[in-house]
């Protein structure tokens, strides 16, 4: 067998930022998540620069911390979930049952050297609301059709569906202080506490923070 | 896009000269979301005597490039003098979609030259 051809100098260069894989050009057009333009606004130490707001948090701007979240961490993904253009359409739902969603997360480009700060479940969901709000259950979903779901991972109070539904994973769908899984399916439920019309799943992503120590220089040690 | 650079002695002391870096230039515009370019810099000059001792930029200079300064002023061509290196760089952010689609943010140390030096 031939041995694989060494990397030419551009993904020799890629690799050396951090990025394995040379680009394969365009992306699928989606929009950037306001959440992704307030991080890098907030982040950007040339556009606080030059910029005609300049920022006052510009000296005070941790390494490999991101102020936003209030965790460390050098690297921020907005993940969509995969698992929506392949979820079945709802049945007509029994009285008292309301449907569970699977949601599909591929963190495959996440490196093993980097280790998750926070994993942020953000779900949007459409409702009439309902008067004494909603629990969230999240449980992990297995491979395949009708595979069923494990235990409850996560159960939270939700108030009101006005705003999006965050909940956060780390700790609960994956240990802590370990690197990410390859992918992450869960099976997501919405129950309103008292007799109401259930929800409907219109968007979920994960927002992944994590830090890669290569790319995080110790801090500067004092002149001897 | 970049300050002409000085060829040959004596081209000025060494200094940070301006430099963009588009990244429409190096064809990565279709998936660098933001910024479009950034202000990357670089250093150039001479770190012969006395540039060498006044440290340009305010960077004061490595006491081994002073003693080179002062081998070259006294023998010249031995060992040759110092380079005019980066001494304080910053960082940057980066906001791209990754081969899976995903936008990513990421931070960059060490990506704009704010000072040169001689070392």
């Amino acid at each position: 067998t031939r041995a694989p051809a060494p990397p030419g100098p551009a993904a020799a260069l890629l690799q050396a930022l951090g990025l394995p894989d040379v680009h394969r050009g365009a992306p699928t057009p989606r929009s950037v998540p306001p959440v992704m333009w307030r991080l890098f606004r907030h982040r950007d130490p040339q556009e606080a620069r030059v910029g005609p707001r300049r920022m006052p948090q510009e000296t005070t701007l941790r390494p490999c911390h991101v102020e936003e979240l209030g965790v460390a961490g050098n690297i921020v993904r907005h993940i969509p979930d995969r698992g929506a253009p392949t979820r079945l359409p709802e049945p007509a739902w029994a009285a008292g049952q309301c449907p569970e969603w699977t949601v599909v997360f591929d963190l495959s480009a996440v490196e093993p050297a980097e280790r998750p700060s926070r994993a942020r479940l953000e779900l949007r969901f459409a409702a009439v609301e309902a008067p004494a709000g909603w629990e969230l259950s999240i449980r992990q979903a297995a491979e395949g059709q009708g595979a069923g779901a494990g235990p409850v991972l996560l159960r939270q109070a939700v108030h009101t569906l006005g705003t999006p539904v965050r909940a956060e994973l780390l700790g609960a769908a994956w240990s802590r202080n370990t690197s990410a899984p390859r992918s992450v399916r869960l099976a997501v439920a919405l129950r309103p506490r008292a007799p109401a019309a259930c929800a409907h799943l219109a968007e979920a992503s994960l927002l992944l923070v994590t830090l890669d120590p290569r790319l995080c220089h110790p801090l500067a040690r004092p002149r001897r | 896009e970049a300050e002409p650079a000085v060829s040959g002695s004596p081209g000025g002391a060494c200094r940070t000269r301006r430099l963009y870096v588009s990244f429409r230039e190096v064809g990565w515009h279709r998936w660098v979301i933001a910024p479009r370019g950034f202000l990357a810099n670089y250093c150039q000059g001479q770190c012969a005597l006395p540039a060498t001792l006044s440290g340009p930029g305010g960077s004061p200079p490595l006491n081994h490039a002073v003693l080179r300064a002062l081998m070259h002023a006294a023998a010249p061509g031995a060992g040759g003098l110092p380079c005019c290196v980066p001494a304080r760089l910053s960082p940057i952010s980066v906001l791209f979609f990754d081969n899976s689609d995903n936008v990513v943010l990421r931070h960059y140390e060490d990506m704009v030259v704010d000072e040169c030096g001689c070392r």
